[in-house]
């Protein structure tokens, strides 16, 4: 089953 | 902030194109324009928002303004745009409510409304806008909303992959399959039937489709849409406006586990 990624995996918090 | 549209259409056309995603944003006001970022609750789809001054018939920005709203109440005010009647957005300078004053010079009819601003502490992510991506995809907006509402209805999950063949948008259900191929195309005729596709290397990405089907309400901002790939990062699907400026939607893949 495919899982969900997250956006702040990818990008940094300003 | 004194920001008038010629048509109060395209203010309300911007807001629903990303209402139903997230439910509060900040718009960041300064003398190079409109721009606003919010991420949906699931933290999975990221909305950017640029207006810039081409946008608008008028537009002043004194001093860099937040105006923090919650779109359903600003969604509802947007109700009385026509393209008959023009949009000023004032904002004063310690701003706690933003001003909507729709005019219709012919029919000697004008209407206003104040809607309270509220402190959102929203998190921001850093988004370079200029990121590489492997693969990049214009195509008719008309042609992509009907491909994501014909195969959603088959899977939860969609998922694009891209070779020198073509786009392939695919989903497997429990019960039913289906793919939609297309191929590069230039339409002499009507261009907003173009698809082009600039690639670097093949992609193969799977997204949540009840996703797709919120980014497809921005298209009645544009006839075409620009997809963004690489591997394993966030896709953007982008709808620029005529005059400057547009929505984006950044969406996280699915991953197999």
């Amino acid at each position: 089953l495919a899982k969900q990624d997250k956006l702040e995996d990818f990008f940094d918090f300003i | 902030l004194e920001a008038k549209f010629d048509d109060s259409t395209i203010f309300k056309k911007i807001i629903d194109s990303f209402k139903d995603s997230v439910t509060q944003i900040n718009f960041v006001c300064s003398e190079s324009g409109i721009e606003a970022q919010a991420i949906d609750d699931s933290r999975v789809l990221l909305v950017t928002v640029s207006i810039p001054p081409s946008c608008f018939e008028s537009y002043r920005c004194d001093r860099p303004t937040t105006i923090g709203v919650y779109l359903a109440s600003l969604a509802k005010l947007l109700k009385s745009a026509n393209t008959n009647s023009s949009l000023t957005l004032y904002v004063a300078d310690k701003p706690d409510e933003l001003l909507l004053l729709f005019e219709e010079p012919k029919n000697q009819k004008s209407m206003e409304y104040k809607l309270k601003l509220v402190d959102i502490t929203a998190d921001m992510l850093e988004v370079d806008s200029d990121m590489k991506s492997d693969v990049t995809v214009e195509m008719s907006s008309v042609e992509f909303t009907k491909t994501v509402r014909d195969l959603t209805q088959l899977s939860d999950s969609f998922t694009v992959s891209v070779t020198k063949d073509g786009i392939v948008f695919s989903v497997q259900g429990d019960t039913a399959q289906g793919k939609v191929l297309l191929q590069p195309r230039e339409d002499l005729a009507d261009e907003s039937n173009n698809l082009s596709i600039s690639m670097s290397k093949t992609i193969d990405l799977s997204f949540a489709s009840k996703y797709l089907l919120d980014i497809i309400k921005a298209a009645s901002i544009s006839n075409k849409i620009f997809l963004k790939f690489s591997d394993d990062t966030p896709a953007l699907f982008e709808f620029k406006m005529e005059k400057g400026g547009g929505v984006g939607f950044y969406l996280a893949p699915k991953y197999d586990d």
